[in-house]
């Protein structure tokens, strides 16, 4: 698990496809 | 006739997100130098009539960016809490 490192809130970049809360490790 | 909500209507929800995102990256730093990510992050992460309406209305842009900025500095107060 990376929960660690990535957290709530998703952070948007310009470009980056935005996946949001799919970002987080839950 | 909002162009913005025309562009909007045939995307994926998931392209609605990006876009919106991608139209309000630029507008934070004028209400919040820091963290313009994880604002426009937090703001995107909404119901998109959420985004939609701060892009619409500046004043509900400083609002709703303080929001966000007040909410991240309680997370990160209880994270050290901890």
């Amino acid at each position: 698990s990376n929960g660690s490192s990535i957290s709530w809130p998703p952070e948007f970049h310009p470009g980056v496809p935005w996946k949001g809360l799919q970002n987080i490790d839950p | 006739q909002d162009p913005l909500t025309t562009t909007l209507a045939p995307a994926s929800p998931q392209e609605q997100k990006q876009m919106l995102g991608e139209q309000l990256f630029p507008l934070i730093p004028a209400v919040h130098p820091t963290l313009t990510g994880k604002i426009t992050g937090m703001l995107t992460d909404t119901d998109n009539s959420e985004p939609l309406c701060v892009l619409e209305t500046p004043v509900s842009l400083a609002s709703k960016a303080d929001e966000a900025v007040t909410a991240l500095q309680e997370k990160e107060a209880a994270q050290k809490a901890k």
